[in-house]
């Protein structure tokens, strides 16, 4: 569809997306996180978009399995919500991947 | 208001009150302290109220100061919420009040 493909080019062209909702604890801690290691994410706020905020959600499923917010991107490839990238960071794999999809 | 009667009469009557939303993580880490701890606490889930949910929320703003969810009280007192909570226990005093207010 359409929006897949927005949301395919938005991951492609970013080294760093963040879906995210503006109230959600879990996506603070995720941009909070980035930011302390220098990154500033293409963050999109679900809940800013209107009726597109519960359609993009459902695309981001399709595509990556996963319905629930924060949804990280790294250099193109899913990596999960704000568990996920908290466990990569503690296991010093994610500031690897940071310098491969921002190093270019 | 009435609503205001309710949520006192709730907080007294109930020795652990949670106010929460269901799909938010922080509320499900602070109901899984609880559980992890053996308490079974008043759980209200906000989100499944339809228009009186957002009103409740106003209503814990007023009598709290706290807008945001989890909402917790333990005796009857405010409590915080999730990182409040948690804190809480760090330092080893959630489990004090709890017997204090489980305890009777
Ligand atoms: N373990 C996941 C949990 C994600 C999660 O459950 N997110 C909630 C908000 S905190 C969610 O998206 N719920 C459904 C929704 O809000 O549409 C993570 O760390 O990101
Ligand atoms: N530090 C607070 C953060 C609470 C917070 O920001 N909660 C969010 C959801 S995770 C909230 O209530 N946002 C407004 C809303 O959902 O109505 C805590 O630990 O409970
Ligand atoms: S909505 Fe509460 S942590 Fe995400």
């Amino acid at each position: 569809s359409r929006m897949e493909e927005t949301v395919k080019k938005t991951i492609d062209e970013n080294p760093v997306v963040v879906y995210s909702k503006t109230w959600c604890s879990y996506s603070m801690e995720v941009k909070a996180l980035f930011k302390r290691l220098g990154v500033e994410p293409l963050v999109i706020e679900l809940d800013e978009l209107g009726p597109q905020g519960p359609q993009l959600q459902k695309v981001l499923e399709r595509l990556t399995g996963q319905f629930t917010v924060p949804n990280v991107f790294i250099g193109g490839k899913h990596i999960g919500g704000c568990t996920d990238t908290v466990k990569l960071h503690h296991k010093g794999e994610l500031t690897v991947l940071l310098s491969e999809a921002v190093g270019g």
